[in-house]
């Protein structure tokens, strides 16, 4: 474990935590993309089948219950809860994501590093995180005004894939055998993706101006 | 190495 892993889960852990505080709180999820949660949801449940049969350490296993949990509740939230239900504009929310697992799916049979069923669905999940903030991308387009805390949270998921990249930097040079191409890749065009919304968060951060996306 | 099939990672 080094801090920039450390840094990366924990703000990763806070993104979480600001979406379920907003979503229970103000008891609204406007602005928040369902089916990026969802997207999350099958991430989180596919890489952490090893949950209950490899045991890496406390921190590990209580992080992976922790994102699990969370991540469904929120998607419970959106679709069931009788207040929070009301305010996800399903008619903006409209990116067809599930033509994104099915290719994330083809690309894990073809290209990982064990063809094993866990390997495979681990392959997987990481090509779909790569992808699942597209359908919140094209929401915060569509609805342009985005409130504090939507902001705050597609921010600390580009910070924790940030951080990511340094910790692989940082193992790849301290550690010898440590060399996952898949990983590294998928990462990287994961992070690219909030580029430009990190670029326009910081305008607006620094103009003091409310965060707008260019339609 | 066995390195590579166990994800420590998150």
């Amino acid at each position: 474990m080094n801090i920039f892993r450390l840094a990366g889960d924990m703000t990763h852990l806070a993104s979480v935590l600001v979406l379920l505080l907003k979503i229970h709180t103000i008891k609204s999820c406007a602005g928040i993309s369902l089916k990026t949660q969802e997207l999350y949801a099958l991430v989180f449940a596919t890489r952490y089948l090893d949950l209950f049969t490899d045991y890496i350490s406390l921190y590990n296993t209580l992080m992976k219950l922790i994102f699990l949990v969370s991540s469904f509740s929120i998607v419970w939230y959106i679709r069931h809860h009788k207040i929070v239900r009301r305010s996800y504009d399903k008619d903006q929310d409209t990116f067809r994501h599930y033509f994104l697992v099915l290719p994330c799916f083809l690309l894990a049979l073809v290209i990982n590093e064990k063809f094993t069923v866990k390997e495979i669905m681990w392959t997987f999940s990481l090509y779909l995180e790569a992808v699942a903030i597209l359908p919140q991308l094209v929401l915060l387009q569509r609805t342009r005004n985005i409130d504090n805390l939507t902001g705050q949270y597609v921010f600390l998921l580009g910070a924790y894939r940030s951080l990511y990249i340094l910790n692989w930097i940082y193992r790849y040079f301290t550690e010898p055998h440590y060399v996952h191409w898949i990983t590294w890749i998928s990462g990287l065009v994961q992070t690219l993706l909030y580029a430009d919304f990190f670029y326009y968060y910081f305008q607006s951060w620094k103009n003091n101006v409310k965060l707008e996306l260019p339609a | 190495n066995d390195e590579s099939d166990d994800h420590d990672e998150l």
